[in-house]
């Protein structure tokens, strides 16, 4: 096994070792971007789906960077009069439930400034899955050629448009544990092409 | 065994730069 997984190390090989990572990596491949390093960025509406994710990144050796403080600035300036004030704007950030109307928005600008200083991000979240935030999702991503994994709360209710986002290229996972430790899979194999180049 | 691990790696080398490859370990 040891010399299976240093070969497979040596050839830029990603290892499924159940059938469940190998669906979340395929999944995760379907983005179009890699992420050029280890920085992760977490943005969520709530708490515990933070701080799970967190401490996957910890597990698979993602960096959760404190954010610098002008763009703590900038987060704070972009949430003032929208959610509580009580929340963290250092990452994972936790928007607190923001309000319906214009959430899409809220998430993606949020998520652009978080971008400014990670490699990739999480979003966790319980938007509407309308087609304003499908394709706010991957306008996201295709500006910033960064890659963004969802995963949203409420899954089970949400298998549909789970996969109609991962069709659309931004990967979409059941809870955060597992997107993280895909997004740790892409970090690997985007450390490999960088290597070889 | 050596040949096909061989011919193996390679094929996953040169696949590898172009886009992802993930071995299921089943």
């Amino acid at each position: 096994n040891t010399i299976f997984e240093a070969a497979m190390k040596q050839c830029g090989v990603s290892i499924a070792y159940n059938i469940e990572e190998l669906i979340d990596l395929m999944a995760a491949f379907t983005c179009p971007c890699l992420p050029k390093g280890n920085k992760l960025g977490i943005l969520a509406e709530s708490g515990g789906g933070a701080v799970a994710g967190a401490d996957s990144a910890f597990e698979f050796g993602l960096d959760i960077p404190v954010l610098s403080k002008a763009r703590q600035q900038e987060l704070t300036d972009r949430l003032k009069g929208v959610i509580p004030p009580f929340s963290a704007p250092k990452n994972p950030i936790d928007l607190v439930w923001p309000p319906m109307e214009n959430r899409v928005k809220i998430l993606v600008d949020c998520a652009e400034i978080l971008l400014k200083e990670v490699d990739s991000l999480i979003i966790m979240d319980y938007a509407v899955f309308n087609s304003d935030y499908v394709k706010g999702m991957q306008d996201l991503q295709n500006r910033v050629r960064k890659p963004v994994f969802l995963a949203p709360c409420f899954p089970a209710k949400r298998q549909a448009e789970l996969a109609k986002l991962t069709l659309k290229g931004v990967p979409s996972f059941t809870i955060p544990e597992r997107a993280v430790k895909a997004m740790a899979t892409a970090v690997k194999y985007s450390q490999y092409v960088q290597s070889i180049k | 065994g050596l040949k096909y691990a061989s011919d193996f790696l390679e094929l996953a080398k040169r696949a590898t730069r172009k886009k992802p490859v993930i071995v299921w370990k089943g």
